[in-house]
């Protein structure tokens, strides 16, 4: 039972990147532009994605000014 | 400045590695940093141990997530050596912190640079080709649905989210981009690399980006 729930829920998730993948391609026909499309994270929602995989932070860094410092 | 430069043609870029289900990006984009600047250096191409900075800098969250300038800080202030991956290997789950004594062999950072080259992607190639490798951080919320090419539109610089390591870049072609190591494994993207055009700091790669010195 639970695992015909989970299938299910894994080909929502699939049905959703699929739909991405139609917005995220039609921007650019470029020949080297990015495509989009199944890979080994097309099952996963796009919250477990960031749950999982997106848990960079980043500090506040001053802006370049050009000057050769040493940090 | 040469018109593309890959520092893994000078092999100083140790091989994509695999995070797998654990959020130590920030871990992986620091170390990498520091193990190519250490082979740029003139020592052999090691690999490092991520799983020493996930486990010991106790200001970022292990799995839960972290940045790169984070760890460099917390490296520079303690000088903890980092040992060889084969010492102390990579678990994918945060552990306890395993000590070294100061005479162990390992890699310290004696200092590190974090900038934002907003609007100065020019300055940030000559930062790479100076400094070697760079921790940087981006937004990589549509990178789930990545298969290859170069990324240039839908990749806002809304909020950092991944930490990655710049390796080279290219302006030979219609659209100059930059070289990505990512820390997915090599069958996501371009085997484990991603492509991201160099201007209007697509994904916000210039918005934090860390240089190492040893």
């Amino acid at each position: 039972e639970v695992s015909s729930e989970e299938f299910k829920r894994r080909h929502l998730y699939f049905q959703d990147a699929t739909k991405r993948h139609e917005f995220l391609n039609s921007f650019s026909t470029a020949p080297r532009a990015a495509k989009y499309g199944i890979n080994q994270f097309s099952d996963l929602s796009q919250k477990e994605f960031r749950d999982l995989y997106l848990r960079a932070s980043a500090d506040r860094a001053p802006l370049f000014s050009g000057l050769k410092t040493e940090g | 400045l040469p018109a593309k430069f890959d520092w893994r043609d000078k092999a100083v870029v140790a091989p994509v590695q695999n995070q797998q289900a654990c959020g130590s990006c920030w871990a992986f984009s620091a170390v990498g940093a520091m193990q190519s600047v250490h082979a740029i250096g003139g020592s052999q191409l090691e690999q490092l141990s991520v799983q020493q900075v996930l486990d010991c800098s106790f200001k970022n969250g292990g799995c839960n997530g972290g940045s790169p300038s984070s760890a460099l800080n917390w490296l520079k202030q303690t000088r903890v050596k980092l040992v060889p991956q084969s010492e102390y290997t990579y678990k994918a789950r945060t552990g306890i912190c395993h000590f070294f004594s100061q005479s162990h062999d390992g890699v310290a950072v004696k200092n590190f640079t974090a900038n934002d080259f907003g609007g100065q992607e020019e300055a940030m190639m000559g930062q790479l080709v100076e400094r070697g490798p760079l921790a940087v951080v981006v937004d990589a919320v549509s990178w789930q649905d990545y298969l290859g090419g170069i990324i240039q539109h839908h990749c806002s610089s809304q909020w950092s989210n991944h930490a990655v390591l710049l390796v080279g870049y290219d302006t030979t072609g219609d659209i100059p981009y930059w070289i990505v190591q990512n820390s997915w494994g090599t069958t996501w993207g371009n085997e484990g690399y991603v492509y991201i055009k160099i201007g209007d700091n697509v994904c916000g790669i210039a918005d934090s980006v860390a240089a190492v010195f040893l």
